[in-house]
């Protein structure tokens, strides 16, 4: 399959070697080639320029109905590690990484924490809840008072701040996500154990000689 | 139900962190 030798590096500013992805993650060459496949179709939505933007990504999210999302925006930016608007082939997989199955829930609870708290000061404030709240009521069909709203903030923080300040610490949340574990759902996709079926074409332009499984 | 009043349970719903659709053609 050497013979392929396809243009993704030229075309790509941060593809990287399948190989040395797989190295670093839980995946096997194979399914880093696969993750290629959907990474290209992402990247190549809106500017064929190899990086997913924004745009791209939120389209990917919501099938192409064009929507500002606080939370999609907050995923996004967790994976642009490089914080320069884009996310390359490498930030993808190391990111989507975090979601397998096979990822230990401690490094699962850390991306959790970081998601929440949104504004990096290394506490989840009662404000940054509420403001994730209102987002969540702008885009649900949910009605809520404002009053509810800061009975259900009274409750969530009665549960989860153990010290009481009005901030979660990462102990805090770590000892609320244990006593909640329906919370970490979000942080496993079952599909990443599934992509090279999801995406066979990655045969078809693999650089890779033996695929290793 | 006990969920509805734990916002993080509420929060988690939102379409926007469900990366699953990046995976659905």
């Amino acid at each position: 399959m050497g013979c392929f030798h396809s243009t993704a590096k030229r075309q790509h500013p941060g593809y990287e070697d399948p190989v040395d992805l797989a190295s670093q993650t839980s995946f096997s060459v194979s399914e880093v080639e696969a993750l290629f496949e959907l990474f290209k179709s992402i990247s190549g939505s809106v500017i064929d320029d190899g990086l997913i933007n924004k745009e791209e990504f939120q389209l990917a999210l919501f099938k192409n109905q064009r929507k500002e999302n606080l939370f999609a925006n907050r995923i996004f930016d967790l994976f642009d590690v490089k914080k320069r608007g884009a996310i390359d082939f490498g930030d993808f997989v190391r990111a989507l990484n975090v979601f397998h199955p096979n990822i230990p829930m401690d490094e699962k609870i850390d991306f959790s924490f970081k998601l929440y708290d949104m504004d990096s000061t290394g506490f989840i404030e009662r404000k940054e809840v509420k403001q994730m709240l209102i987002a969540l009521l702008g885009e649900s069909e949910m009605r809520l008072s404002d009053d509810i709203i800061e009975t259900i903030l009274d409750k969530t923080f009665s549960d989860a701040d153990a010290n009481q300040d009005g901030k979660i610490d990462r102990t805090e949340w770590e000892n609320f996500v244990t006593r909640n574990p329906s919370l970490m759902k979000i942080m496993t996709l079952p599909y990443l154990k599934d992509i090279t079926t999801t995406f066979p074409s990655f045969v078809f332009n693999s650089e890779v000689d033996d695929l290793v499984t | 139900k006990p969920e509805s009043m734990n916002a993080f349970a509420l929060i988690s719903r939102s379409q926007g962190f469900n990366l699953g659709n990046l995976f659905e053609k």
